[in-house]
Protein backbone atom coordinates (compact mmCIF):
# COMPACT_ATOMS: atom_id res chain seq x y z
CA UNK A 1 0.00 0.00 0.00
CA UNK A 2 1.09 3.89 -0.24
CA UNK A 3 0.93 5.91 2.85
CA UNK A 4 2.66 9.65 2.19
CA UNK A 5 2.08 12.85 4.24
CA UNK A 6 3.16 15.84 3.52
CA UNK A 7 3.86 18.52 6.62
CA UNK A 8 2.01 20.78 4.25
CA UNK A 9 -0.61 20.24 1.80
CA UNK A 10 0.32 24.09 0.17
CA UNK A 11 3.32 21.37 -1.88
CA UNK A 12 0.89 19.40 -3.96
CA UNK A 13 -1.97 22.08 -4.50
CA UNK A 14 0.42 24.44 -5.98
CA UNK A 15 2.07 21.47 -8.08
CA UNK A 16 -1.30 20.66 -9.25
CA UNK A 17 -2.36 23.96 -9.66
CA UNK A 18 1.13 24.47 -11.80
CA UNK A 19 0.35 21.76 -14.39
CA UNK A 20 -3.72 21.25 -14.28
CA UNK A 21 -4.26 23.71 -17.38
CA UNK A 22 -1.71 21.62 -19.52
CA UNK A 23 -2.67 18.22 -18.53
CA UNK A 24 -5.99 16.52 -17.84
CA UNK A 25 -5.40 13.32 -17.43
CA UNK A 26 -2.39 11.62 -15.64
CA UNK A 27 -0.67 8.80 -13.54
CA UNK A 28 1.12 9.39 -10.54
CA UNK A 29 3.24 6.69 -10.57
CA UNK A 30 4.89 5.53 -6.78
CA UNK A 31 7.76 3.27 -5.67
CA UNK A 32 9.67 3.22 -3.25
CA UNK A 33 11.80 6.61 -3.81
CA UNK A 34 8.58 8.61 -4.17
CA UNK A 35 5.72 9.66 -6.97
CA UNK A 36 6.63 10.66 -9.85
CA UNK A 37 4.55 11.99 -12.92
CA UNK A 38 5.07 12.06 -16.64
CA UNK A 39 2.67 13.60 -19.29
CA UNK A 40 2.41 15.99 -22.27
CA UNK A 41 0.07 18.27 -23.50
CA UNK A 42 -2.19 17.19 -25.46
CA UNK A 43 -0.52 19.17 -28.56
CA UNK A 44 2.32 16.90 -27.85
CA UNK A 45 4.38 20.28 -27.57
CA UNK A 46 5.28 20.41 -23.68
CA UNK A 47 6.09 17.27 -21.39
CA UNK A 48 5.59 17.85 -17.65
CA UNK A 49 7.63 15.95 -15.17
CA UNK A 50 7.49 15.91 -11.53
CA UNK A 51 9.20 14.00 -9.14
CA UNK A 52 8.19 14.32 -5.07
CA UNK A 53 10.98 12.23 -3.45
CA UNK A 54 9.91 10.08 -0.26
CA UNK A 55 12.23 12.48 1.51
CA UNK A 56 9.52 15.10 0.73
CA UNK A 57 7.00 13.05 3.15
CA UNK A 58 7.42 11.92 6.61
CA UNK A 59 6.52 8.86 6.82
CA UNK A 60 6.66 7.79 2.97
CA UNK A 61 5.78 4.09 2.19
CA UNK A 62 4.99 2.25 -0.44
CA UNK A 63 5.25 -1.34 -0.76
CA UNK A 64 4.63 -1.98 -4.44
CA UNK A 65 4.64 0.04 -7.68
CA UNK A 66 1.08 1.40 -8.17
CA UNK A 67 0.06 4.26 -10.70
CA UNK A 68 -2.84 6.50 -9.47
CA UNK A 69 -4.91 7.36 -12.74
CA UNK A 70 -5.74 10.60 -11.41
CA UNK A 71 -7.75 13.39 -13.34
CA UNK A 72 -6.03 16.75 -12.00
CA UNK A 73 -9.48 18.64 -12.38
CA UNK A 74 -10.86 16.16 -9.92
CA UNK A 75 -8.16 16.40 -7.78
CA UNK A 76 -8.38 20.24 -7.89
CA UNK A 77 -11.67 20.26 -6.10
CA UNK A 78 -10.76 18.08 -3.70
CA UNK A 79 -7.74 19.85 -2.60
CA UNK A 80 -9.79 23.28 -2.50
CA UNK A 81 -10.69 21.22 0.55
CA UNK A 82 -7.33 21.81 2.05
CA UNK A 83 -5.64 24.69 4.03
CA UNK A 84 -2.23 25.28 2.63
CA UNK A 85 -1.02 24.34 6.23
CA UNK A 86 -2.87 21.57 6.87
CA UNK A 87 -0.92 18.43 6.82
CA UNK A 88 -1.85 16.09 3.92
CA UNK A 89 -1.59 12.17 3.99
CA UNK A 90 -2.43 10.02 0.62
CA UNK A 91 -3.45 6.50 1.26
CA UNK A 92 -4.26 4.13 -1.86
CA UNK A 93 -4.52 -0.19 -1.70
CA UNK A 94 -1.75 -2.10 -3.77
CA UNK A 95 -4.77 -2.30 -6.66
CA UNK A 96 -6.71 0.47 -5.62
CA UNK A 97 -10.22 2.24 -7.18
CA UNK A 98 -9.91 5.07 -5.42
CA UNK A 99 -7.03 7.44 -3.54
CA UNK A 100 -7.55 8.16 -0.32
CA UNK A 101 -6.69 12.41 0.87
CA UNK A 102 -6.47 13.09 4.66
CA UNK A 103 -6.20 17.06 5.94
CA UNK A 104 -5.39 17.68 8.90
CA UNK A 105 -5.24 20.79 10.45
CA UNK A 106 -2.50 21.45 13.25
CA UNK A 107 -4.24 24.99 14.74
CA UNK A 108 -7.35 22.67 15.77
CA UNK A 109 -8.23 18.97 15.92
CA UNK A 110 -9.83 18.70 12.65
CA UNK A 111 -9.17 16.32 10.54
CA UNK A 112 -10.88 15.91 6.58
CA UNK A 113 -11.44 12.90 4.47
CA UNK A 114 -11.65 12.42 1.42
CA UNK A 115 -11.89 9.62 -1.51
CA UNK A 116 -11.10 10.28 -4.75
CA UNK A 117 -11.86 7.68 -7.89
CA UNK A 118 -9.11 6.73 -9.88
CA UNK A 119 -8.98 6.18 -13.75
CA UNK A 120 -6.96 3.51 -16.10
CA UNK A 121 -4.58 5.53 -18.05
CA UNK A 122 -2.67 4.39 -21.04
CA UNK A 123 0.32 6.49 -20.93
CA UNK A 124 3.06 6.58 -23.48
CA UNK A 125 6.14 6.98 -21.61
CA UNK A 126 9.28 9.12 -23.12
CA UNK A 127 12.56 8.37 -22.37
CA UNK A 128 14.66 12.30 -21.86
CA UNK A 129 18.34 11.83 -22.67
CA UNK A 130 20.71 13.15 -19.89
CA UNK A 131 21.74 16.87 -21.99
CA UNK A 132 24.58 18.96 -21.43
CA UNK A 133 23.29 22.17 -22.15
CA UNK A 134 24.87 24.84 -23.70
CA UNK A 135 23.21 27.37 -21.49
CA UNK A 136 21.94 27.26 -18.12
CA UNK A 137 20.44 30.40 -16.63
CA UNK A 138 19.07 30.51 -13.44
CA UNK A 139 16.79 34.14 -12.49
CA UNK A 140 13.88 34.61 -10.01
CA UNK A 141 10.92 33.20 -10.94
CA UNK A 142 8.71 36.50 -10.94
CA UNK A 143 11.36 38.19 -13.44
CA UNK A 144 10.63 35.03 -15.84
CA UNK A 145 7.01 35.38 -15.28
CA UNK A 146 7.26 38.86 -15.86
CA UNK A 147 9.41 38.54 -18.71
CA UNK A 148 6.72 35.73 -20.68
CA UNK A 149 3.96 37.77 -19.83
CA UNK A 150 5.43 41.10 -20.95
CA UNK A 151 6.02 39.55 -24.18
CA UNK A 152 2.95 37.82 -24.68
CA UNK A 153 1.28 41.32 -24.76
CA UNK A 154 3.43 41.50 -28.07
CA UNK A 155 3.83 38.60 -29.41
CA UNK A 156 3.13 34.57 -29.73
CA UNK A 157 6.53 34.05 -29.77
CA UNK A 158 9.71 34.54 -28.15
CA UNK A 159 13.57 34.18 -29.17
CA UNK A 160 15.85 33.28 -26.28
CA UNK A 161 19.89 34.37 -27.13
CA UNK A 162 22.56 32.97 -24.56
CA UNK A 163 25.56 35.27 -25.04
CA UNK A 164 28.47 35.95 -23.36
CA UNK A 165 26.84 39.02 -23.19
CA UNK A 166 23.98 37.90 -20.97
CA UNK A 167 20.69 36.11 -22.30
CA UNK A 168 18.17 38.05 -24.24
CA UNK A 169 14.71 37.47 -24.58
CA UNK A 170 13.39 39.06 -27.29
CA UNK A 171 10.49 39.46 -29.78
CA UNK A 172 8.14 40.52 -32.93
CA UNK A 173 4.70 41.32 -33.00
CA UNK A 174 2.46 42.99 -35.49
CA UNK A 175 2.24 46.40 -32.90
CA UNK A 176 6.52 46.44 -32.65
CA UNK A 177 9.32 44.45 -30.94
CA UNK A 178 10.59 43.82 -27.65
CA UNK A 179 13.79 42.68 -25.77
CA UNK A 180 14.71 42.35 -22.33
CA UNK A 181 18.34 41.38 -21.75
CA UNK A 182 19.79 40.40 -18.79
CA UNK A 183 23.34 39.40 -16.87
CA UNK A 184 24.80 37.54 -14.20
CA UNK A 185 23.61 39.60 -11.14
CA UNK A 186 24.70 38.52 -7.52
CA UNK A 187 22.57 40.27 -4.57
CA UNK A 188 24.51 38.97 -0.98
CA UNK A 189 21.64 40.15 0.94
CA UNK A 190 19.07 38.49 -1.35
CA UNK A 191 20.08 35.46 -3.06
CA UNK A 192 16.67 34.62 -4.35
CA UNK A 193 17.17 37.61 -6.49
CA UNK A 194 20.53 36.31 -7.97
CA UNK A 195 20.57 35.87 -11.88
CA UNK A 196 23.38 33.18 -12.86
CA UNK A 197 24.37 32.50 -16.51
CA UNK A 198 26.52 29.25 -17.29
CA UNK A 199 27.30 29.24 -20.92
CA UNK A 200 29.66 27.10 -22.87
CA UNK A 201 28.60 27.97 -26.37
CA UNK A 202 26.05 30.43 -27.83
CA UNK A 203 22.49 29.63 -28.32
CA UNK A 204 19.42 30.91 -29.88
CA UNK A 205 16.12 29.24 -30.23
CA UNK A 206 12.64 30.36 -30.51
CA UNK A 207 9.47 29.13 -28.43
CA UNK A 208 5.77 29.92 -27.81
CA UNK A 209 4.96 32.33 -25.37
CA UNK A 210 1.46 30.49 -24.33
CA UNK A 211 3.61 27.85 -23.27
CA UNK A 212 6.14 29.51 -21.34
CA UNK A 213 3.10 31.61 -19.53
CA UNK A 214 1.58 27.82 -18.41
CA UNK A 215 4.83 26.77 -17.21
CA UNK A 216 5.01 30.48 -15.08
CA UNK A 217 2.11 29.24 -12.88
CA UNK A 218 4.75 27.03 -10.84
CA UNK A 219 6.49 30.02 -9.56
CA UNK A 220 4.64 30.08 -6.49
CA UNK A 221 7.01 26.39 -5.77
CA UNK A 222 10.01 28.10 -5.85
CA UNK A 223 11.90 31.83 -5.92
CA UNK A 224 14.07 30.36 -8.34
CA UNK A 225 14.22 28.58 -12.11
CA UNK A 226 16.54 27.34 -13.88
CA UNK A 227 16.26 27.78 -17.54
CA UNK A 228 18.42 25.13 -19.74
CA UNK A 229 18.77 25.38 -23.18
CA UNK A 230 21.17 23.54 -26.43
CA UNK A 231 20.70 24.35 -29.74
CA UNK A 232 17.91 22.25 -31.75
CA UNK A 233 16.72 20.71 -28.33
CA UNK A 234 13.23 21.64 -26.14
CA UNK A 235 13.75 23.85 -23.30
CA UNK A 236 13.91 22.63 -19.85
CA UNK A 237 12.08 24.77 -17.01
CA UNK A 238 12.89 23.92 -13.58
CA UNK A 239 11.09 24.44 -10.24
CA UNK A 240 13.58 22.95 -7.74
CA UNK A 241 11.72 21.66 -4.29
CA UNK A 242 13.06 20.76 -1.08
CA UNK A 243 14.66 17.33 -0.86
CA UNK A 244 15.59 16.92 -4.53
CA UNK A 245 11.91 17.16 -5.41
CA UNK A 246 11.04 19.03 -8.95
CA UNK A 247 8.62 20.48 -11.09
CA UNK A 248 10.08 19.99 -14.72
CA UNK A 249 8.79 21.54 -18.12
CA UNK A 250 10.24 20.66 -21.57
CA UNK A 251 9.36 22.54 -24.54
CA UNK A 252 10.01 21.67 -28.71
CA UNK A 253 11.16 24.57 -30.23
CA UNK A 254 10.10 26.42 -33.23
CA UNK A 255 11.70 25.25 -36.24
CA UNK A 256 12.41 27.01 -39.58
CA UNK A 257 10.69 26.51 -42.28
CA UNK B 1 9.09 32.87 -36.55
CA UNK B 2 9.07 28.94 -37.59
CA UNK B 3 7.01 26.38 -37.28
CA UNK B 4 5.95 24.36 -33.86
CA UNK B 5 8.02 21.15 -33.29
CA UNK B 6 6.95 18.25 -31.46
CA UNK B 7 7.91 17.04 -28.42
CA UNK B 8 8.19 13.65 -29.38
CA UNK B 9 10.51 14.51 -31.74
CA UNK B 10 13.20 14.92 -29.81
CA UNK B 11 11.87 12.28 -26.88
CA UNK B 12 11.77 8.53 -27.40
CA UNK B 13 9.30 6.38 -26.42
CA UNK B 14 10.34 4.50 -24.04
Amino acid sequence: MLEAKLDQASILKKVVDAIKDLVQDCNFDCNDSGIALQAMDNSHVALVSMALKAESFQPYRCDRNIALGLNLTSLTKVLRAAQNEDMLTLRAEDAPDSLNLVFESKADDRISEYDLKLMDIDQEHLGIPETEYAATITLPSSEFRRICTDLMALSESVTIDASKDGVKFSCTGDIGNGAVTLRSHTNVDKPELNVDIELSEPVSLTFSLKYLVNFCKASALSHQVKICLSNEVPLLVEYALENQSHLRFYLAPKIGD
Amino acid sequence: EGTQSNITRYFEGA
